[in-house]
């Protein structure tokens, strides 16, 4: 499939929230996101990646998404609870972040499309917080008041 | 937009990479990913969550991503080197997994579709390593054990 980047997409409306050192067994991420869609929550990406180990070696994970900033407050809530339920370590919100997204087709990895992506912010001093892939769609999270210099510096890179 | 789940995918030929404890700073996903497009290696999804603090307040954060079978152990030396270079903590290759996915459209997360996958595969005992979203694929990274019965109690979720 012919690799085609066809835009540069921003969004503002997003905040950052992390459950951070979460017990890593089944079951944890299903009570996430069911505490969270039982209110109406709009969830837009889910990262999680991979597990560590505490001192005496319990397996932990962070689970990371982004929510509506208007969902925000009602997010901290609901995950506080279910913080201290799973013994958990924090919730951490943060709400100066904007998403960037490469968006086009056959964006498999390989075609070194998020590569050019990731070296274009660099180029601007622009720290990544968050990276997110798929055949159309290549996101990073990245801080608010980097995001014009970021989409100027994605549209240079492409051509757009 | 309709939220239309069609089906449920699984793929075996892929392995966990995970470069952890990388200094939180611009450039370094860049580099991560300018060394293995330049070495033709087929990267398929690339997951990074929140950084976090080391015990002297630096901030770090592991990159992970998924490449085919047989860029293993190329990949493994490339990060390496680069891991050495960065002073990072460890390189991390797990060869035991699958990943599996379900694919549609109109997938935002606030439809449920993501915590019904997760609750699916908690129901069985699954473990869920690894967690990436689009609107049109929610793929969950597992170890490669469970895929029968992973695509067999999505398949029955979704009505597939
Ligand atoms: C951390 C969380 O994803 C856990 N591994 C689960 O399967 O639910
Ligand atoms: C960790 C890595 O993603 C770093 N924050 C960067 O911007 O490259």
């Amino acid at each position: 499939e012919e690799i085609v980047v066809r835009g540069v997409t921003e969004d503002l409306d997003q905040v950052k929230v992390s459950i951070v050192g979460v017990p890593d067994r089944p079951g944890i991420a299903a009570k996430v996101f069911e505490s969270l869609t039982g209110e109406d929550i709009c969830v837009d990406m889910i990262i999680q990646s991979s597990a560590r180990r505490t001192k005496k070696s319990r397996a932990i994970n962070d689970i990371s998404f982004t929510v509506k900033r208007q969902d925000a407050e009602k997010t901290k809530k609901i995950l506080e609870t279910l913080r201290r339920r799973l013994n958990a370590k924090e919730v951490i919100i943060k709400e100066n972040i904007a998403k960037v997204s490469i968006v086009g087709s056959g964006m498999r990895t390989h075609s070194g499309v998020a590569s050019r992506m990731f070296s274009a912010l660099a180029r601007k001093g622009i720290n990544i917080e968050m990276i997110s892939t798929s055949e159309i769609k290549i996101s990073c999270v990245i801080e608010k008041k980097n995001v014009k210099k970021a989409v100027e510096a994605l549209a240079k890179e492409f051509n757009l």
